[in-house]
């Protein structure tokens, strides 16, 4: 078992140590405590490089040291002839003695304490990012106000995560800018706009700072914008790399700041603003819309008017006109509406006369009308012929949709009365 | 007709049989025949046919029977109780109007009506034409439509005419300017052609036409002259009467 404290002594010790010996002790005092291993007593041959007899102290495979020959005490106040203090708390003491030794020697007399090790300094390694705090047999690690410690009880982040914007337009900068941004630390942020806008990001090159990539080009720390399709980034740098403007496409965005260990720089500011969702200007054949614009936007809502002639069909009834509105998925709400030809359908027949078939009954067909000759003849002598009007009738430029008239020629027997003069 | 010969009705196309009053009328339109009032003054549904030379097997011809839809008598003729005793033809015409339109073609075709104008004008010496199925010098009725040709006279021609009717004294007859009188020469009209058409050619605007200047009306003696009514003088009544009544009656 562990303990705090312990006795080492030579073989024999006070009396002569005996020869052709190797003695060992492995000392261990409890996790977290280094030991101080000192000598009250040393007397063993002297040789060189204590190469006959010796006492050796290893720790970690290291040779802390190694004593032969006799030794006093400098101090008269102390008792202490050599001392080590090993940051371990283990170590082993080997103690050898060669085949003869021509005078007696009394060996070595060693105690050794569980001393305090002060992991906060003792170390080459930094065992905390931020504030060490050393106590006796251990140490542990704390954080400047708004960071907080890590799982890993050494590494301190802050806390930078959680914020979500949805005012139209803004600005996001990364924790402490312009002064250094934290290390060990990933900053989740959100932009979230209402549908219909997406995201615009406006960076301006020297307002970002961020440790640059490695050699291999991964950046160490690294700001990335993510929407649901797109991935904009990793960007690091001095400068930004990426467009000075993005645009996003989306209402909504994720900005991810990742920082490692080291390396703080000064980071970044940006600024966003929702810009409306466009919908494109996709004008069909036949038909205007109003308002035009050169760019229609969200919620912006036109009529579509079909030229005259043409109308929309929608299942049994037609209208020439329809209104469609910009979604928010940059879509025409009416995006099938298409303004087709005004069919008239085949002209009703008339009385006592005939209409030709027509080869075509779309708008601005023509088709005339006769009567049955030479016992019917047309009222009126320009109603022949009727075009297929805009709205659906066939017209005739003087009856309008009022059919031809056949009428009855009066007065011509189609044979003459002859009478014999008497 | 006196005076006339066989006729075919291609010859008289707007010539219309009235059956149960065996009277003539004159087709001027689709849906309407121009009669003589006094031979509708007593039927309100009169049956009647058209394109017919002859009268033979007229329950056959169902198809070129026409069916009154009402009658309008011109408003100023004087009804009387006793139609043999009449005197007074003042206003002798009326209008058929026809339930169904009737389909021109050969044999059926309507006479054209006059206008008020001076141009439409005739005089005394014109001549016009008739037709019908009515009395003869020979028979009472005959089967074979049969016209004529006979020249407008003076009025005072027809008023000369003297026969005894026991019922009527000849002086008593009136004459007004809504009659004209025509015949000559033993060409008259008589029993059964009422209400047919006189009928004048008149050349008019590069065509040739018949217009149907008078209905036949009465007469003292068949053979001599006949009272035709001048329906020149009607052309505003008949007008306004088809056009007030062009619509088909409602049941």
């Amino acid at each position: 078992e562990p303990t705090l404290h312990g006795e080492i002594l030579s073989p024999n010790y006070p009396q002569a140590y005996p020869n052709e010996i190797k003695q060992t002790w492995d000392v261990e005092v409890p996790d977290g405590f280094g030991i101080h291993l000192y000598f009250t007593h040393l007397d063993i041959e002297v040789s060189e490089n204590c190469l006959y007899d010796s006492v050796q102290i290893v720790s970690g495979g290291i040779e802390e040291g190694k004593l032969c020959g006799q030794r006093t005490s400098k101090n008269p106040n102390s008792p202490i002839i050599e001392e080590f203090h090993i940051p371990n708390n283990k170590l082993q003491v080997t103690f050898t003695s060669d085949f003869s030794n021509e005078e007696r020697y009394t060996g070595f007399a060693a105690y050794y304490v569980a001393i305090d090790i002060n992991e906060c300094t003792d170390f080459a390694d930094v065992p905390c990012s931020h504030f060490c705090n050393n106590f006796i047999g251990g140490y542990f690690c704390s954080c400047p106000p708004e960071y907080f410690l890590h799982d890993d009880m050494r590494n301190c982040g802050v806390n930078c995560s959680g914020d979500v914007f949805t005012t139209l337009t803004g600005e996001i900068a990364s924790p402490n800018y312009p002064d250094l941004y934290p290390e060990n630390s990933r900053c989740e942020y959100q932009i979230q706009l209402e549908d219909g806008f997406q995201v615009v990001v406006t960076m301006k090159r020297e307002d970002f700072d961020v440790e640059p990539a490695d050699s291999q080009g991964n950046c160490l720390d690294s700001l990335v914008f993510v929407t649901r399709d797109r991935r904009f980034g990793p960007y690091c740098g001095n400068g930004f790399p990426g467009p000075l403007t993005i645009e996003t496409k989306s209402n909504t965005v994720d900005i991810i700041f990742q920082t490692d260990l080291s390396g703080q720089d000064k980071g970044w500011k940006f600024r966003y603003h929702g810009a409306p969702i466009s919908c494109p200007k996709e004008v069909s054949p036949n038909s205007i819309w109003e308002p035009e614009k050169a760019k229609y936007v969200f919620k912006d809502t036109v009529k579509i008017i079909c030229l005259e002639g043409f109308e929309i069909v929608e299942g049994h009834s037609s209208v020439t006109s329809s209104y469609s509105t910009c979604q928010s998925n940059g879509k025409w709400s009416s995006s099938t509406v298409r303004c087709q030809p005004v069919d008239c359908g085949a002209p009703e027949p008339i009385r006592n006369g005939k209409v030709e078939e027509p080869a075509d009954t779309l708008f601005g067909s023509a088709v005339r009308y006769t009567c049955e000759e030479p016992y019917y003849y047309m009222e009126h002598e320009e109603s022949a012929e009727y075009q297929c009007s805009g709205n659906g009738s066939w017209v005739n430029e003087v009856l309008g949709t009022e059919l031809p008239k056949c009428v009855p020629v009066c007065g011509v027997p189609s044979e003459p009365f002859a009478m014999s003069q008497r | 007709i006196f005076g006339g010969a066989r006729a075919n009705i291609e010859s008289f196309p707007w010539q219309v049989f009235f059956r149960s009053e065996r009277a003539g009328g004159a087709l001027i339109d689709e849906y309407w025949v121009l009669t003589a009032a006094h031979v509708v003054d007593r039927s309100y549904r009169p049956t009647m046919y058209t394109g017919l030379t002859l009268l033979t097997g007229l329950h056959e011809k169902k198809d070129q029977m026409l069916t009154a839809e009402r009658i309008f008598i011109h408003p100023d003729w004087q009804q009387v109780t006793d139609p043999s005793s009449r005197t007074n033809f003042d206003n002798d015409i009326a209008l058929v109007r026809l339930k169904d339109p009737v389909k021109m073609g050969r044999t059926v075709s309507p006479i054209c009506l006059p206008d008020s104008l001076s141009q439409y004008n005739f005089s005394v010496g014109d001549l016009g034409m008739i037709s019908g199925w009515g009395r003869t010098e020979k028979k009472d009725s005959v089967y074979h439509l049969r016209g004529a040709v006979l020249p407008v006279t003076d009025l005072e021609l027809c008023q000369e005419v003297k026969e005894k009717n026991p019922k009527v004294h000849p002086k008593s007859y009136i004459f007004t300017q809504n009659m004209f009188c025509a015949g000559g020469a033993g060409v008259d009209s008589c029993q059964g052609d009422s209400g047919g058409a006189f009928a004048v050619k008149k050349s008019l605007e590069n065509s040739s036409r018949f217009y149907v200047f008078g209905l036949v009306s009465w007469g003292i003696k068949c053979g001599t002259y006949g009272i035709y009514t001048n329906v020149q003088n009607y052309v505003e009544w008949i007008r306004a009467t088809m056009a007030n009544n062009s619509a088909p009656l409602q049941d």
